[in-house]
């Protein structure tokens, strides 16, 4: 977008067509913009110029809980960590659990245990099979059709007895509008938590970022029966820019920990604010 | 819901005396923030709105007792009108086998479709065949293999590593075993990437499919019609099908595909197992639109 002229209604609604179109959402977008019309207003917004970096500073200032504060993983040697992987179907989790061993291996030379808790979906464990062995990390996996809960017991044993830093818990994609799904997840949270009350888990929401505010729903649902930590959003090597973020982070404080940028182990960048909000202008 | 928003507002304005034009013209934003909840596309929206201005103010609207819930029901036709009108079985042209190859961007529930297709043209007393063209998603093939033999369908699968070669030599196998139907399932790919995209324009080109089916997922946002437009530009699919229809997204990228490639709207998937599709409704998803 060029912004050669002065500010005025027009430049605006351009503006307000770039975030809806970015999925931010009409609430966001309505409030970012009367943000800059206060700011034009007070005579601290005047050079057209300006408008595009004046943008950029409320979307950081509106939400900076959007950047995780805190460490992603529990530095202080309390092992095994637990990362849970949610979300609706098709949305990315297995793909991106291969970039998270990926990851956690290559760059922090951690140990990482696969749990394969899909045990519904046709070919879901066969899928995580081929991550585990091209990251090179160990899988525990039950039989298709069997019990969820019990293949994350089972994983969580195995990772405390063989010292494993990290637990990646790979779960079936389920609409958070099915109810007994929903109880399922929230099953195997309470099992993990049972075994070991002190445990650190770190629940990972992955986005599509191809959704619309459908992204909320979801957010809300799966905060629910599982609560949320950090959110993944995948799929931004597309053209979708993933504008959703802005509303979870509104109304429920998830940070976004990481984005995934393609189809391959390496494709996981972690979350920067700045880099974000710069990708919606690109 | 919209319904009630529209008739509040016009309730306090008909107190304060006659509905206005002005006041009609109003509440179409109402409409148009609706429609933009929904997930309609920005352009999209702006553009049916003002198609249903136009129909507001050439009728009762003003003289109404309840001039909300008609400026809804125009909305609602005008939805319905766009996103197909009443919904139909089509059927092939031309002599079997027929062919339909699946095309969308990863994850939209194109290999879950494609054997929901063949169960449900099997189940029509026709005989198809699964091929699997998708070599790069770990597992791809097994997936589809799985849920093939679930359902007593065929899988081809070959020894290529070239989705057009597979293709062609499943065209050739289809013969032998007295397929009318092939289903074409390929790896899910983005529209920005050339040389995915230029696959699917070689294997279209060799396999002539009567169908080509973009597989859109319900939940898609703004940026359903970048996908939708590349797809159609690079392969003038034939038809759309909407997946996880059984959620709670209100599905307004359906008419936005529907508004900027003109195609139509053939089946949804309304749930994970395969028996779970069925003919869509255009009528069903304005109602869901609206909210
Ligand atoms: N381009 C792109 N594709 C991705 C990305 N992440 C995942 N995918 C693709 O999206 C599709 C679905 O990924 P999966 O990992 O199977 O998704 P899932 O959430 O585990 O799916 P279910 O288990 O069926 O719910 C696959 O084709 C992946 O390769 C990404 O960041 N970019
Ligand atoms: N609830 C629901 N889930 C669906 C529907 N259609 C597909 N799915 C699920 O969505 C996920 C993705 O489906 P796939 O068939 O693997 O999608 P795909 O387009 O082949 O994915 P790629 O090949 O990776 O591009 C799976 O978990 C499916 O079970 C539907 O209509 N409703
Ligand atoms: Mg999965
Ligand atoms: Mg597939």
């Amino acid at each position: 977008i060029t912004f050669r002229k002065r500010i005025d209604d027009n430049l605006l609604d351009k503006i307000e067509e770039a975030l809806i179109t970015s999925d931010v959402g009409v609430e966001i977008a309505v409030q970012l913009i009367e943000r800059l019309k206060a700011l034009v207003a007070e005579n601290r917004l005047v050079e057209s110029d300006a408008i595009l970096e004046a943008l950029k500073n409320e979307m950081a200032a509106l939400f900076p809980a959007l950047q995780e504060k805190e460490g992603f993983l529990p530095e202080n040697g309390r092992v095994p960590g637990v990362l849970l992987v949610v979300g609706v179907n098709g949305s990315g989790k297995t793909t991106t659990i291969g970039k998270l061993a990926r990851y956690f291996i290559r760059e922090r030379g951690k140990k990482v245990l696969l749990a394969a808790c899909d045990t519904f979906r046709a070919a879901a464990i066969e899928q995580l099979t081929v991550w585990a062995e091209r990251t090179g990390c160990e899988l525990i996996k039950g039989v298709p059709g069997g019990d969820p809960a019990a293949v994350a017991f089972d994983a969580l044993v195995a990772a405390i007895n063989r010292g494993h830093d990290l637990l990646i818990i790979d779960t079936a994609g389920r609409l958070h509008t099915k109810v007994n799904l929903m109880e399922e997840l929230r099953k195997i949270r309470q099992v993990l938590l049972k075994k070991r009350p002190d445990l650190f888990v770190h629940t990972l929401l992955v986005l599509d970022g191809t959704t619309g505010q459908n992204a909320l729903m979801q957010a809300r649902e799966f905060n629910g029966v599982s609560d949320v930590s950090g959110l993944v959003v995948t799929k931004l090597d597309g053209t979708a820019k993933g504008g959703i973020v802005f509303s979870i982070c509104k109304d429920l404080s998830i940070p976004v920990d990481f984005i995934g940028t393609g189809e391959g182990p390496d494709d996981l960048v972690p979350f920067s604010l700045p880099a974000f909000i710069e990708s919606f202008f690109k | 819901t919209l319904s009630d928003r529209l008739e509040s507002i016009f309730k306090t304005l008909r107190g304060q005396g006659k509905i206005t034009e002005q006041n009609i013209k109003d509440s179409m934003r109402d409409i148009r923030r609706a429609l933009l909840e929904a997930d309609v596309n920005y352009k999209v929206a702006k553009d049916f709105v003002q198609k249903v201005m136009d129909r507001a103010l050439g009728t009762e609207v003003q003289n109404s007792i309840t001039p909300g819930q008609l400026i809804v029901k125009i909305v609602h036709n005008e939805l319905t009108a766009l996103l197909g009108g009443t919904s139909s079985e089509f059927s092939f042209i031309g002599p079997a086998p027929h062919k339909i190859m699946m095309v969308g961007l990863q994850g939209s529930g194109k290999t879950t479709m494609s054997a929901k297709l063949a169960l449900y043209y099997r189940k029509k007393g026709k005989r198809p065949m699964l091929v699997a063209a998708d070599v790069y998603r770990p597992a791809a093939i097994k997936q589809l293999e799985i849920l093939g033999k679930s359902i007593q369908v065929p899988v081809f699968i070959g020894d290529q590593k070239n989705p057009v070669a597979i293709c062609r030599e499943a065209t050739g196998q289809s013969e032998k075993e007295a397929c009318d139907l092939i289903i074409f399932d390929t790896a899910g790919r983005l529209h920005v990437d050339a040389e995915m995209m230029r696959e699917l324009e070689k294997i279209a080109a060799a396999e002539k499919p009567n169908e080509i089916f973009f597989t859109a997922d319900a939940m898609t946002g703004q940026d359903a019609v970048n996908s939708a437009i590349a797809f159609n530009d690079r392969l003038n699919f034939t038809g759309v099908v909407l997946t996880k229809l059984d959620g709670d997204s209100r599905g307004g990228a359906a008419l936005s595909i529907l508004a900027v490639t003109g195609k139509p709207v053939r089946f949804a998937g309304i749930g994970e197992k395969i028996d779970q599709i069925e003919l869509f409704h255009p009528d069903r998803l304005a109602s869901r639109i609206l909210g």
